[in-house]
């Protein structure tokens, strides 16, 4: 463990809630798209099958819980108890075009040709897109709540301190995952855009189009 | 290579 994925995983577990917390005090999902967080489900699901099988740390447990019960009630939320404010209509994003070609990629590009680790490494190609729908969804309605916008800073910046956790780990550890790297960049890489309008114009209220 | 070590990253 080093301090950049320390902090990289309290960011990442700081979106889920204020998400999480954001739905259910407003008792609204306005803005919010559905489909990035039924695709952010199964990354977790896919990911995280090795609870079942291996202990590594509570650490590693706990977080794991937390998050595949966040993101399950998250889903929740916005599909049927707040259903009603679902925006179904800006979240118009064709997922099948992002889990189609992932699951191919993952079946012939793998550390290794096993259930669990074809899965863990969809999981990987999947989280890399997964934002997809809500960035199209925000860029068709033009404008995003604040507090949304925070989730999804705290969820770039938690994957780009991931990327120096590799590096880190990579120097002194010698370890490095290439699949995991590349993902990871590809998806840092994806928030660039949202990043730069959001230190630019924090603060002021902003419409904005991505 | 990649799947010897624990998948200890979240």
């Amino acid at each position: 463990m080093n301090i950049f994925r320390l902090i990289g995983d309290l960011s990442h577990l700081a979106a889920i809630i204020i998400l999480l917390l954001k739905i259910w005090k407003s008792r609204s999902c306005a803005g919010i798209s559905g489909k990035s967080q039924i695709l952010f489900a199964i990354v977790f699901t896919t990911r995280y099958l090795d609870l079942l099988t291996s202990f590594i740390s509570l650490y590693n447990t706990c977080m794991k819980v937390i998050y595949i019960g966040c993101a399950y009630a998250t889903v929740y939320l916005i599909y049927m108890k707040f259903r009603a404010t679902y925006d179904g209509n800006h979240d118009s994003f064709r997922v099948e075009f992002l889990v189609v070609p992932v699951g191919g990629l993952a079946v012939l590009i793998n550390h290794d040709f096993s259930f669990l680790e074809i899965l863990w490494t969809f999981s990987i190609y999947l989280e890399s897109v997964a934002i997809l729908p809500q960035l199209f969804m925000i860029s068709k309605t033009g404008e995003a709540e604040t507090i949304t916008t925070h989730y999804l800073f705290c969820l770039g910046l938690y994957r780009a301190l991931y990327l120096f956790n590799w590096i880190w780990r990579f120097y002194f550890e010698g370890f490095f995952d290439m699949i995991a790297i590349v993902a990871g960049v590809v998806q840092t890489v994806l928030y660039c855009d949202f990043f730069y309008l959001y230190v630019t114009k924090d603060g002021k209220g902003y419409r904005f189009s991505i | 290579d990649g799947d010897a070590k624990q998948k200890d990253e979240l």
